[in-house]
């Protein structure tokens, strides 16, 4: 069985928000360690994990691996009812199709008590080979937001080059284009400066649209890491308190 | 979409 106990709603909320326009359905697969999801986004082109860890929560049992298979809509519906300073606990009984999760409120004597629906999915996990990047590039997530929400207004790519000169983002749309570059920030280190780690000239190019929606996980970090390597996908990783997520993105094929 | 892989070309089934 599975008796996690969160210390706040709102990871699980925010973890959510970041995924629930990827990806469907997945598996939250439990085990002693904690709790992990890996999916891919539905036309194949992104592949989003997110790691739990056990030492993340309050109270952490799961005495034997479990895979819990949601439906993300209905998931996102059934925490948007738990107010994000909200204890949750979540609770499944091993091979039962239901998932309950109970909501203390901390000023409070409210106890809410909901139960979602489980269901069997089939899905291939996929082996994410070790990377050694040649480029990775740390930024506040806010800029990352706004540099990917400025530039899908102009084109449907980005191209992103990291040289010498810093890391720069490219669109080149039909009526209009821009360019952001950003240098290593010398006197300030993250979250609020940009740091840039380079062994090798990268130029890559990605469909935004997926960045966008990466982009709402600045809800959970502070700083965005980007990795990159030539032909290889794009690692965009927020981590947190509790565990992290990430988004490896296939590149396009370039100009 | 135009040129844009896909994952299961970088990631494949273990």
């Amino acid at each position: 069985m599975l008796e996690a106990r969160l210390a706040e709603a709102a990871i699980l909320k925010r973890l959510l928000d970041s995924i629930k326009e990827l990806v469907t359905d997945a598996n939250f697969e439990c085990n002693e360690e904690g709790i992990n999801l890996q999916a891919m986004d539905n036309s194949h082109v992104a592949l989003v994990s997110v790691k739990l860890s056990a030492s993340g929560f309050k109270k952490y049992r799961c005495d034997r691996p479990l895979p819990l298979g949601v439906n993300l809509g209905s998931f996102t519906k059934v925490l948007k009812c738990a107010k994000d300073d909200d204890v949750c606990i979540i609770k499944a009984a091993d091979d039962a199709d239901i998932l309950s999760l109970t909501y203390e409120a901390r000023n409070s004597d409210r106890i809410a008590e909901y139960e979602m629906k489980l269901m069997d999915i089939d899905a291939d996990t996929l082996n994410i080979p070790d990377t050694d990047y040649d480029a990775r590039v740390s930024m506040p997530s806010a800029e990352f937001t706004r540099i990917v929400r400025d530039l899908s207004q102009l084109g449907e790519s980005v191209r992103i080059e990291v040289s010498k000169e810093g890391v720069r983002f490219i669109s080149d749309g039909e009526a209009a284009n821009g360019n952001i570059l950003l240098r290593q920030t010398d006197d300030d280190a993250p979250p609020e400066g940009v740091t840039i780690e380079m062994n090798q000239h990268v130029n890559l190019t990605f469909s935004l649209k997926y960045l966008v929606n990466f982009a709402k996980s600045s809800t959970l970090s502070n700083v965005v890491q980007l990795m990159l390597s030539n032909d290889v996908p794009l690692l965009v990783s927020y981590d947190f308190n509790q565990g992290h997520i990430r988004y490896y993105l296939a590149p396009k094929i370039g100009d | 979409e135009i040129g844009q892989r896909s994952i299961e070309g970088f990631f494949k089934n273990p």
